[in-house]
């Protein structure tokens, strides 16, 4: 979960 | 997603439009980096491995297909097209690729929030986007007459970056726990690195006169 919401920009 | 990151990642597409329409339209891509073109080929697909491995919306996953997509368009026009392949400054576009890849290789080896393969990569593509800019900028330093297209495709890029720091700015305002501090600090040097072009731009935008950078 966090490291989606981390990663989620371009 | 707030108005900031939204924004900037229009502007980020609009920038690859401008420049796609430019070479497609003129058949030339006078005054285009092939380096930086490459660079920005090699950050999105270590960037976005994870295509493979995370889904997070259907928004990102097309983005960066899009992305990826039109930078080897990019690429094999500028290598490939018999019309287009023949306008590229070979002579003129001279940055070395590795004092950029060399050192944000050693970089996302020594400094990245876990040491798996994935994790290094997308470090590593963090920092090579920071500075995948300045061949194209040492090459309008030594292009004459430089396009306007050109010109206003720099300068939507560098907008992309800024309004990422206002996107920043406004997550960790709003988001408790969100706090991304390699990511913010390659973020501002990146734009920073556009702080002396934006200057020229508008400069000459005011004035009405064709942009050219100082040698």
């Amino acid at each position: 979960e966090a490291e989606a919401e981390r990663k989620d920009e371009l | 997603m707030n108005i900031f990151r939204l924004a900037g990642d229009m502007t980020h597409l609009l920038s690859i439009l401008v420049l796609l329409l430019k070479i497609n339209a003129t058949r030339s891509c006078r005054g285009v980096s092939l380096k930086t073109q490459e660079l920005y080929a090699l950050v999105f697909v270590c960037r976005y491995l994870d295509l493979f491995t995370n889904f997070i919306s259907m928004y990102n996953t097309i983005m960066k297909i899009i992305f990826l997509a039109s930078t080897f368009t990019i690429i094999y026009w500028m290598r490939f097209h018999k019309v287009i392949r023949v306008t590229y400054d070979r002579e003129q576009d001279t940055f070395r690729y590795q004092f950029l890849v060399l050192p944000c290789l050693v970089l996302a080896l020594l400094l990245n929030s876990e040491f798996t393969v994935m994790e290094v990569l997308w470090t590593f593509s963090i920092y090579l986007e920071a500075v995948a800019i300045l061949p194209q900028l040492v090459l309008l330093q030594r292009t004459n007459n430089i396009d306007n297209l050109t010109g206003n495709y720099v300068f939507l890029l560098g907008s992309y970056r800024a309004l990422y720091i206002l996107n920043w700015i406004y997550r960790f305002l709003t988001e408790p726990n969100y706090r991304q501090y390699l990511v913010w600090i390659s973020g501002i040097v990146q734009t920073i690195i556009y702080i002396d072009f934006f200057y020229y731009y508008i400069k000459s935008w005011k004035n009405n006169e064709k942009l050219s950078l100082p040698a």
